[in-house]
């Protein structure tokens, strides 16, 4: 399934 | 991290230092949009929950706890600041942010990546940042006149959402999956928010004049 990426900008 | 990134990071910190530095030196808040700072508060209160379950980097921990901390500093001083306080501009601040909330709070709970509670409140965040200079915007224009550290203000934040920008660039190209539609779309918008300011911007900085906004 698709994975949304980390969510790492601010 | 990309240089874009970096920056963009940067100079939306400078901007909360300036406007820091602008409290602190002149003891004054004339200008500031409490509504504005208010919104950014909630943003960043909204945002990063993930402070609690998530570890990115001590960078982006620091970053977090900084945006927080500092926004919630000035509102504290806006409202409550024995000196502070006085020199706030109420009735040039008359913009109803409440339907701002609402509004984008509705757009969350219609457009959002999950439907979990963090992802809504998140998608939430996003949405309110980009419209949340608007009473900032509005109270300038009503006020014609801006003090040189507002203008200073206003300008890093513009550019700190320009960087971004570059960097949604960067890492569509660099990065495999890169597919943030709500952040950068959203982006966008409040991007396009700052275009009237950064053109009479230019103009004062190019002729060495002061800030003035038509009426």
């Amino acid at each position: 399934c698709l994975q949304t990426p980390p969510k790492d900008e601010l | 991290m990309n240089i874009f990134r970096l920056a963009g990071d940067m100079t939306h910190l400078i901007s909360i230092l300036v406007l820091l530095l602008k409290i602190y030196a002149t003891k004054s808040c004339s200008g500031i949009s409490l509504k504005t700072q208010e919104l950014y508060a909630l943003v960043f209160l909204t945002r990063y929950l993930d402070l609690l379950t998530d570890f990115i980097s001590i960078y982006n921990t620091v970053m977090k706890l900084v945006f927080i901390g500092s926004s919630l500093a000035i509102v504290w001083c806006m409202r409550r600041h024995r000196v502070v306080r006085r020199s706030y501009d109420k009735e040039l601040d008359t913009f109803r942010h409440y339907f701002l909330i609402a509004a984008t709070f509705a757009l969350a709970v219609l457009v959002y990546e999950k439907f979990t509670f963090r992802e809504i409140l998140w998608a939430f965040s996003i949405y309110l940042e980009a419209v949340a200079i608007l009473p900032q915007l509005v109270m300038l224009q009503r006020s014609g006149n801006v003090d040189n550290l507002t203008g200073k203000y206003v300008f890093f934040l513009g550019a700190y959402r320009a960087f971004y920008i570059l960097n949604w660039i960067y890492r569509y190209f660099t990065e495999a999956r890169f597919t943030r539609w709500i952040a950068c779309v959203s982006g966008l918008v409040q991007t396009a928010l700052y275009a009237d300011f950064f053109y009479y911007y230019f103009i004062s900085w190019k002729n060495n004049a002061k800030l003035k906004l038509p009426a």
